[in-house]
Order: structure tokens, then C-alpha cells, then sequence
């Protein structure tokens, strides 16, 4: 096995209005970093593609429900927790997912349909809800940041059987104006993705 | 599971930046795999919050291509990241499948080749088996020309090493194509010959011990 710490950025160019961070709520057995957030300062436009599979997980099912009711518009902030998929966990599974939104909603002052939510783990079990609503407490606020290292600790939080976080940035011009893009993904196994 | 984001500060209205995502979603994170099984949890979002301002970016805007492109390529860079660490990976692959009739028979094709697992362990034991590679394309269940088709490996610097030719297979030079193969990045390109000239770029990788080793530990 190769060592991939050549693709881990030491630093990076990131875009302006957002902040993230990840903490460690104790869903993982590890104790390592289980749950990140990404807030924007003014609310955004939002898009999302999805899992095909005819089995979609609750956050699957709540981002895509969002997404729908808002038209994509006055989104605020994404929320992942690593650890647990929250995937066919049925009625309270989706209700979990839901929390999650609304707790970040709440802990940042927008609304309760102003997040989208992903989850990454194990399918089949339910989400650890208390430990990852006090988390979100916590991690909202002076835990956030727009640091290289709250990027870098963005992308550590979601990873699950993953080497190495994956973050990108670059910066572009467009009619004079610099823009930033910044971005973080997870993915090592399970791997052949379809969305729409 | 493959789960990502991506977030800008450019001013880009959302049905628009939806457009974007699909379109670069379909060029790198629909275009990659590293072990044939998709997730019920797969997701990538986008935000685009306009703090560094400039005008709103529609669909008919003239900077929409520019802006498509720039996230086209980033998500790219993304999804390659993904295939680099794939379980026990110890290679990258990049398929180049050209001359197909349409960019989906081309698509379809590298899937195809990507999910073979006897292709994934030749890549693993170092061995141009372009007999696989062969296989899996004939299967694609797609339009190709099998008098037509030809395979190659391309090396980071030097000649191709051409394995199979117009449907006849060339002379390898064993020594050529274990250089080739030991390196951690590999390029396979399939050209299918039917005329119709279309290509697409699928990034997978190898298979290894480590990726059933890591698979039968991991539990639920």
C-alpha cells in the first residue's frame, strides 16, 4: 500500500463567507472526528446529486426533500456525520436526519430546512442522535473556522475506512473578479457511484 | 460510500449551479469505480453563497460555461482523489476509451472494464493481459468493431506500448510492459473503431490482498 500523504494539502485558497470544523461526538468507537460542518454567512444557492440505489439512506431522502421544497435557495450549511450510514433505519431514521437539520438551523439562527445533511458508516443502525445533537451544539460557534486547518479537519471528519482526507481549492477569474472553490470528499470502499 | 461537497463564493442561481453539478458529476464522480458496489448514501452538493459578488451566473449567463468548466475539472480532481485510495489500492488507472459511437457506448465500455476483477488483478500482479481488457469490452452489451479494436498502454514518457492492434495482437516486449506496470499510474486506452468517434475518461484502480483483508475485518 502506497503512502498518500503526498495528496493532502499543506495549504490552500478557500472561499470567502464559509466556515467549517469537525469534533469527535463518540460515535466512533475511536474516538476520532465523526462530525463536520460547513456554514456559509449568508445563505446560498444549493445544489445536490444523488445515490440511485433504490435503497436511499434517510439523509438521502431528507436532503433531497430540502433541495426540493427550497428550490435550492437560502441554503445555509451541510452537516455530515461519519460512522453511521443512518440507512434503512426507516421512519425514525428519517426523523433523525431531520433533527440533524434542525439543529443546525437552530444552533445557527436560519431556518429549520436551511441544511443538507449526509451520513457515512455502517447501514442498518440508528444514528447515535443525542450524541451527534450535542455535538452540533458545540461545534457550532467558536469551533468554526476558515482556516487550512478547519478545512483540513472538515475532510477528516467524514472519512471512514479512508487513508487520507480529500480537500481541493483553486482560485479562477472571471470578468476581473477572483473566485474561490474549496472542496472536501470522502470515499474508499463502496465504490461505483451513479448519481442523479 | 461516496460523499462530497463542493462550495464557492461566485453568485450562481441554483437551477443553474444544479446544471453544473449534473454535468460535472457525470464527467468525474459518475466516472469512477473502485469496486463495482454502489452506496445508498452517495451524495455531492454544491453551495455558491455570491460573497465575492460580480453578477448572478444563470444558465444563459456568458460566464455559465467558464464556471461549468472550472467545476468540471475540480470535480475531476476530487473524484481521482477517491480512486487513489481506494481499499488496498495500489494503482491508478485511467481508461480512455475513443472512436465509440456515442459518449454513453464509450462510458459503458470502461465501466465495464473497470468493475472486471480479473482486469483489476492483472493490474495488481503487473501483467498486460490485454485479453481481459479485451473480454470485458466484448461484453459491454455496446456497438464495437472487433477488426477495429485496438489496446495500449501509455506510459508517462515514451511510446505507447500497443498490445492489440485492428483486432490483431502485436509482439509484447515483456521488459517495455513491466517497466509500464510497475509504475503507480496507468493509462489503458481501447479504441473501438466503429467510426463514431466518441470518447470518455473512466479513472479506476487495481485490487489487491489488502482490499478482501480490509473488507472481511470490516463489520457491522
Amino acid at each position: 500500500i502506497l503512502d498518500k500523504s503526498r495528496f493532502v494539502p499543506s495549504s490552500g485558497s478557500y472561499p470567502q463567507g464559509y466556515k467549517v470544523g469537525a469534533l469527535a461526538t463518540g460515535v466512533k468507537k475511536s474516538n476520532a472526528l465523526d462530525l463536520s460542518i460547513l456554514a456559509s454567512s449568508v445563505p446560498a444557492s444549493a445544489a445536490a446529486v444523488f445515490t440511485t440505489n433504490k435503497f436511499q439512506a434517510a439523509p438521502v431522502l431528507a436532503s433531497k426533500d430540502i433541495l426540493s421544497t427550497t428550490g435550492g435557495q437560502n441554503i445555509s450549511a451541510i452537516v455530515i456525520n461519519s460512522g453511521c450510514a443512518n440507512a434503512v433505519t426507516g421512519e425514525g431514521g428519517l426523523k433523525d436526519a431531520y433533527t440533524m437539520v434542525e439543529t443546525v438551523g437552530r444552533e445557527l439562527g436560519v431556518g429549520s430546512r436551511s441544511a443538507l445533511v449526509m451520513s457515512t458508516g455502517v447501514i442498518g443502525q440508528r444514528l447515535q442522535i443525542d450524541k451527534i445533537t450535542r455535538g452540533i451544539t458545540e461545534l457550532v460557534g467558536p469551533q468554526l473556522g476558515s482556516s487550512h486547518e478547519h478545512w483540513l479537519s472538515c475532510a477528516r471528519g467524514i472519512m471512514t475506512t479512508d487513508t487520507f482526507p480529500k480537500l481541493v481549492s483553486k482560485r479562477f477569474e472571471l470578468d476581473g473578479v477572483t473566485y474561490s472553490l474549496a472542496g472536501l470528499a470522502k470515499g474508499a470502499g463502496m465504490i461505483c457511484p451513479n448519481m442523479a | 460510500t461516496l460523499l462530497g461537497f463542493f462550495v464557492t463564493d461566485a453568485p450562481i442561481a441554483a437551477p443553474a449551479l444544479q446544471k453544473m453539478l449534473k454535468h460535472a458529476t457525470d464527467r468525474s464522480f459518475n466516472c469512477i469505480s473502485v469496486d463495482t458496489d454502489m452506496s445508498t448514501n452517495d451524495t455531492i452538493a454544491a453551495l455558491a453563497n455570491g460573497v465575492a459578488g460580480g453578477e448572478l451566473i444563470t444558465e444563459t449567463h456568458r460566464n455559465y460555461d467558464a464556471i461549468q468548466a472550472e467545476i468540471t475539472a475540480f470535480a475531476k480532481q476530487l473524484a481521482q482523489l477517491v480512486v487513489r485510495d481506494g481499499e488496498g489500492a495500489t494503482k491508478f488507472i485511467t481508461l480512455k476509451i475513443q472512436d465509440a459511437l456515442s459518449y454513453e457506448d464509450a462510458k459503458t465500455v470502461a465501466h465495464s472494464i473497470a468493475n472486471s476483477s480479473l482486469f483489476k488483478t492483472a493490474m495488481y500482479g503487473k501483467d498486460a493481459n490485454w485479453g481481459r481488457i479485451l473480454c470485458a469490452t466484448g461484453y459491454a452489451g455496446v456497438e464495437v468493431n472487433p477488426a477495429k479494436t485496438s489496446v495500449s498502454f501509455i506510459p508517462a514518457s515514451g511510446p505507447a506500448l500497443q498490445l492489440l492492434v485492428n483486432g490483431e495482437p502485436e509482439t509484447v516486449d515483456e521488459a517495455r510492459a513491466s517497466e509500464i506496470l510497475d509504475q503507480e499510474d496507468i493509462e489503458v486506452h481501447v479504441n473501438l473503431g466503429t467510426g463514431g468517434g466518441h470518447d470518455c475518461e473512466f479513472w479506476t484502480c487495481d485490487m489487491s490482498h489488502e482490499y478482501v483483508t480490509i473488507n472481511g475485518d470490516y463489520r457491522t
